[in-house]
Parts: structure tokens; C-alpha cells; sequence
């Protein structure tokens, strides 16, 4: 994350390769599920034998005694609909939740969130050296219109994207945080509207950043996690 | 810290069973560890396998055959593993060949070899033993001889001659820096013996085989699953944790495109682009692959010949999840190319649907991915939550494509696939019916998730 400071997101994951090397970030939308971008994986029915999702540590690389880090093996990849670029990862156990891991809400489908609203992003990815890389960075920005967007990009951010406005300074994910939430609170409930797909500046400054949004693809979501 | 199984190549789920009549050869060793079960069979002169069951209980059995269309067959039994004497089954040699004990009975030049019991036609002094495997006509090593393997034939013109056994470096060659070898070598280039992959000591590491089924990582068998430049394992000797192995590379090929390149998009991994992208996701510049500056690195173009590692063009040398580079910010060692779109993996649409498809009734049966539909009415691969008796106005008919749940990304089945339940259909939305798929923003309450306990900054006294 560009321009953040480190942070709490429970629901916030790290992807890690058979090395154990964080490559991707996730949310945690169910305690056997995280949803992704396909952009982190090599394809729809990718061997997964060995990797995993690390949950409940602030730190990129743990210490090996750490009490409340759970790793839990990925088992199953289920990619979305094409335009998507979202997956679903299927734990192998489920996670515990506690203070320092929990799910987050997925928002009633095709939900628009207001503009304005300030939300939330979180990472373990690059930081450009705008802080400190070896722990969860958060940053928060607030949403921007579909229509304001597309004056930016000359029209085209379609409707199953989301966007948040832009700031004067740089703010925004980067590298390795792509997968991981856009997190907006509704009352006292953090909810996934956005995940962080790859762009191509890193919290470019004056430039909105793009989202998948996620109110899109609930029930595709609830779909796999059922069926 | 040599372990007593280095002698043995393990068959996973698999037991040796005697053909009739030779059950009573077997030696049944209840309750003994994996290991000793080993050294009991190294040190047997009549053992050449041994079984080794988990279940009911833990039996090992010492075996007298290796497999063998003659006296013992290879059966699956998940409750059982098989280890066999890798010296009765290698095709190649080790060092000078005298462990050598494979059914090779021709000489280089195609001449039979003589019994080595018997004195005719030719005369010698070497006695067969079950120490020594002078075994029926079969090529051997007794005397240490520098060219391996020989016999004495039976053409009384010609005493005896090699079988011209080939070393195990050089029975399988390697292709680039040698992640496909599958060879048999055991041994590094200073001759240590390697260590098991499916152990942890003398040396601690991260490749248990379970983890990397695509590496092959059998035995103590050199491998390269790190795309270093060459195969290479972990050493027996403690104080030498790891070493490249000597394998010969095989003759060169004719230099051409190979037809899996791409250059516009990538592939699963993209181990196969080749294209001229040269940034990273968020625009930094690529170092150079021949350069060693921000970032020394072991990819040097020369070594790793086949990798394309051209120019700072974003490559896949290694394995990793997609193109990547090292990037020219001291700061920032690698990062990937995600820039570069992925080829398409959809085949193409096979006919169109109206709004969300809940009315098509057309006869498509196949996935976006290509894979065939199962049929609604069946419960194999998958159970069905959804089915002609669930939805009986659905015209559930068949394996065809249907929108019986209105799911608003089309038409769609469940799949002949075991790993993947359900997916979208070849089918696309008809031309000119995009409708809005976003609503207005509406007041919801939540209950159970999204919640965080945030700490609040608490002033000092």
C-alpha cells in the first residue's frame, strides 16, 4: 500500500506460494472462503498443493512461534465470471475467528456505495517507501462516482468496477496487495465492496483508483459457497 | 546421517505380491520402523524389497523379487508402500558399476553372455556367491573394471567384452537448466551421496515432495525444483548442505520459436511469453537480465539458455506466478508484469441468450473452459442441489446449459469436471441487451460480520 500506515484488517489475507512467500492479499468472506483476483493465480483449476492463506499477524513474515497467526493450505479455486477477475479460495480448515481474524460482510447485490464514503484499503505489498513494508498497511480514500471516475478515464470504467477518488498525494495499492479488500463501513460493520485488481501506477497522485466491484458478483459468491 | 532407505526406490500406495506358489518366501516383521525395516533388508543378502503396510498394523515385509513378470507383480494398496533395491532396478551404472545387479545378458557388440557358473566356453576363476551377484548370465562388475559392467561370452572367439551399460548421468540427458530431469542420479558432482527428499535431516528444507507433486521429487534423486541452473540435491554430509549434479546435457536441437510462445498475452504461469513488455505492473523499468545491478541475481542469460531472458523484458525463469522482473529500484528486488493480459482460456461462445438466459432452451453442453455438462438428473461427479425435482419447471433436460436459479451472469451446469462443481456456459448474452446491473444505494444493517475491535489512542495521565 502507497501513503498508508500500519493497520488492524482481520479480514484482511496474505496469499503465500509453496515458499511461503506472500505474493497476493485476500478477504476472508466466510471462514472456509477468501475471494481473490485471477490475475494472482496461473489458472482456473491451478494446482494448489502447497500454498496457503495467512490470517491474524500484522507482520509480513511472522516469527515461527507467533500465537495468533493461522495458516491454513488452500484446497480448491473457483474463478468467477469471465469479466470478473475474481476467484474464490477454499480453505482447507476452517479459520478461527478472533480479535485478530474475522470475516467481513459481502454488500446486497448490485449495491452502489454512496459517494463520499470513506473506505478503506490494506496490504501487505509494496509501499514505495512511503512506510514500513513488513507490517499490514492500511490506507483510506473515499469513493468516487462511476460518472466522476470516467471523466478521468475517458469512459472506460464499466459498471462492474468501482472507483475512489483521487487525492494529492500518493495513496493507493501497489504490488502484491492486488487480491486484497476495499473495505467500506456501514454503522458498525466493515462490508467488501471493492478488491484491488493490478493498475498501473502505484497510488498515482490525482488519479481515482479502479476496484472490482464486488455487490456485482455476490450472488455468484453465495453460489459457490453453497453449491 | 545416511539413512538405510538411500538404497531403496520408494512406490507410494504400491505392494510387491508373489506370483503362486512363493507366498512362503516372504518374512513378515511386525511392528518395525520404516528405517529398520531398511537396514534389515540391506543387510539380508536374500532381500531385494520389502513392503511396508500401515495398515491393520504396522508389518514389514522383506521380500526375495523385485517386480518381475516372473515371480512378483506391482498391485495398488493405499494401506502399503514399496520399496525396492534400486540396484536391481536401475538401467544405468553408478560409479564403475559394481552394484550394478540389473538382467542385462548381451555384450556391447550383441554377443550372449556365459553363465558365470559355468567353465565353457571360456575358463575363470570368479565364483558366484549371494554375496557377489554373479547371477545366471547377467552383466557384472566382480573385478572393479573401468568400463563398467561385461561378461564372458559365449562365442569361444571373443573372452569377454562390456555390455556397454550406460552411467546414470548419462542415460537421461537434461534439456536448459534441467527442471524436466527425471533421471537416476544419486550423487553430486564431488560424489556425495544426496538425501532423501521425503526427509529432514542431515539437512532441514521446504521441498517435501507432498508439496511439489509436479517436480518429482522421488527418492534422493537429483532435481531441480528451484529453477536453479542445473539439478542438484541436499548432501548426506552434514556439513555440506546442498550441491549441483553432473548430468549431461543432451545435443542440440534446431533453434526455432516453439509454437506455445506468445508474445502479445500469456499462459497459465507464462513461462512461455516472449514478448517485449519491459515494466513492471506499476511502471518501473525492468533491470536487465545480463546485468547484475540494482540487483545481483543468479539469472544470468547464458545459464538459462531456453528462458528468453532477453534485454529487461519481463520473463518467467523460475516458476513463479506470472511474468516478472527485477525491477531497477534498489528498493523494490522483483515484482510482476500483471500488466500483460492473459490469452483468452474461454473457448468460443456457441450461441446467444436474451436477458439473463432463464428462458434458453438451446441445446449447448459445455463449459466456458470447454469441459462437458453433467446431466441434471444425475448425481455424479456432483450432487445436485439443483435438479428436475427441485426445479421441475426449469427444463432441467439432459446435460444442456440452463438458468434454473436466475443467476445473472447466464446460463450455466454442473460440470463432468470432479474439481470444479458448476460453471458458465459457452454461451454469450445476445448483441445489444446490456442492462444496467447496479441499483441505487439502499439502508442495510448487518449483524454478524465486519466487525473489528479498533483501538483507541488513550492519552496518558
Amino acid at each position: 500500500i502507497v501513503g498508508g500506515m500500519p493497520g488492524n484488517s482481520p479480514w484482511t489475507i496474505s496469499l503465500r506460494d509453496r515458499k511461503g512467500q506472500h505474493f497476493c492479499g485476500g478477504s476472508l468472506v466466510d471462514a472456509k472462503w477468501v475471494i481473490s483476483t485471477r490475475q494472482c493465480f496461473s489458472s482456473c483449476d491451478a494446482d494448489l498443493t502447497g500454498y496457503s492463506a495467512m490470517m491474524g499477524t500484522l507482520f509480513r513474515d511472522p516469527k515461527e512461534g507467533e500465537p495468533s497467526k493461522q495458516n491454513i493450505p488452500l484446497s480448491k479455486i473457483v474463478c468467477g465470471p469471465s469479466e470478473s477477475f475474481l476467484v474464490m479460495l477454499q480453505l482447507e480448515t476452517p479459520a478461527q475467528f478472533n480479535e485478530r481474524v474475522s470475516q467481513i460482510c459481502l454488500p446486497p447485490e448490485r449495491f452502489i456505495v454512496p459517494e463520499g464514503n470513506t473506505c478503506e484499503i490494506a496490504g501487505w505489498g509494496e509501499t514505495q517507501g512511503t512506510a514500513d513494508e513488513t507490517v499490514l498497511n492500511v490506507a483510506q480514500m473515499p469513493v468516487l462516482s462511476n460518472k466522476e471516475c470516467n471523466k478521468f478515464f475517458r469512459g472506460r470504467v464499466k459498471e462492474n468496477e468501482m472507483c475512489t477518488a483521487p487525492v494529492q498525494i500518493p495513496v493507493g495499492a501497489c504490488e502484491k496487495d492486488y487480491g486484497g479488500p476495499l473495505a467500506c463501513q456501514n454503522s458498525d460493520c466493515w462490508v467488501l465492496e471493492g478488491v484491488m485488481i493490478p493498475m498501473r501506477r502505484c497510488g498515482h497522485k490525482g488519479q481515482p483508483n479502479i476496484f472490482i466491484r464486488v455487490s456485482v458478483y455476490v450472488d455468484w459468491i453465495k453460489k459457490v459457497m453453497e453449491l | 546421517y545416511r539413512s538405510p532407505l538411500n538404497d531403496f526406490q520408494r512406490s507410494e500406495g504400491r505392494e510387491l505380491v508373489p506370483l503362486k506358489g512363493s507366498v512362503d518366501r516372504v518374512r513378515p516383521l511386525p511392528g518395525v520402523s520404516l528405517e529398520e525395516c531398511a537396514k534389515q533388508c540391506s543387510e539380508s543378502l536374500d532381500c531385494r524389497a520389502f513392503n511396508y503396510e500401515t495398515r491393520p498394523s504396522v508389518t514389514c515385509k522383506l521380500l526375495p523379487w523385485i517386480r518381475d513378470t516372473n515371480s512378483a507383480e506391482v498391485k495398488r494398496n493405499v494401506n502399503s508402500d514399496l520399496y525396492e533395491k534400486k540396484d536391481y532396478l536401475r538401467q544405468c551404472t553408478v560409479g564403475k558399476g559394481t552394484s550394478y545387479r540389473g538382467k542385462v545378458s548381451k555384450t556391447v557388440s550383441g554377443r550372449e553372455c556365459q553363465q558365470w557358473w559355468s567353465k565353457f566356453p571360456h575358463d575363470h576363476r570368479h565364483t558366484p556367491s549371494a554375496k557377489n551377484g554373479l547371477e545366471l548370465n547377467y552383466c557384472r562388475n566382480p573385478d572393479g573394471d573401468p568400463s563398467g559392467p561385461w561378461c564372458y561370452t559365449t562365442d569361444p572367439e571373443r573372452r569377454y567384452e562390456t555390455c556397454g551399460i550406460p552411467r546414470c548421468e548419462d542415460e537421461v540427458c537434461m534439456t536448459c537448466n534441467g527442471e524436466d530431469y527425471r533421471g537416476q542420479v544419486d550423487h553430486t558432482v564431488e560424489g556425495l551421496e544426496c538425501q532423501r527428499w521425503d526427509q529432514q535431516y542431515p539437512h532441514q528444507h521446504i521441498y517435501q515432495p507432498e508439496k511439489y507433486p509436479d517436480k518429482s521429487l522421488d527418492d534422493n534423486y537429483c532435481r531441480n525444483p528451484d529453477a536453479s541452473p542445473v539439478p542438484w540435491c541436499y548432501t548426506t554430509d552434514p556439513k555440506v548442505e546442498r550441491q549441483d549434479c553432473r548430468i549431461s546435457k543432451c545435443q542440440k536441437t534446431l533453434k526455432r520459436s516453439r509454437p506455445t510462445h506468445t508474445t502479445y498475452c500469456f499462459r497459465n504461469r507464462g513461462e512461455d511469453y516472449r514478448g517485449k513488455v519491459n515494466e513492471t505492473t506499476s511502471g518501473i523499468p525492468c533491470q536487465r537480465w545480463d546485468a547484475q545491478y540494482p540487483h545481483r541475481h543468479p539469472f544470468y542469460p547464458q545459464a538459462y539458455e531456453c528462458k528468453g531472458l532477453e534485454e529487461n523484458y519481463c520473463r518467467n525463469p523460475d516458476g513463479s506466478e506470472a511474468p516478472w522482473c527485477f525491477t531497477s529500484v534498489p528498493e523494490m528486488r522483483t515484482a510482476f508484469c500483471l500488466q500483460i493480459k492473459r490469452c483468452a482460456d474461454d473457448i468460443e461462445a456457441e450461441d446467444c441468450y436474451h436477458e439473463n438466459g432463464k428462458n434458453y432452451q438451446g441445446t449447448v453442453r459445455k463449459t466456458r473452459k470447454g469441459i462437458t455438462c453433467q446431466k441434471w438428473s444425475l448425481n455424479t461427479p456432483h450432487r445436485t442441489k439443483i435438479n428436475p425435482t427441485t426445479h421441475p419447471h426449469a427444463n432441467l433436460t439432459e446435460n444442456y446449459c440452463r438458468n434454473p436459479d436466475g443467476d445473472r451472469h447466464g446460463p450455466w451446469c454442473y460440470t463432468t469436471d470432479h474439481k470444479t462443481e458448476f460453471d458458465y456456459c459457452a454461451i454469450k448474452q445476445c448483441a445489444g441487451e446490456k442492462v444496467s446491473i447496479v441499483e441505487p444505494a439502499e439502508k442495510v444493517e448487518f449483524t454478524e460480520c465486519g466487525k473489528r475491535e479498533d483501538r483507541v489512542n488513550m492519552k496518558a495521565r
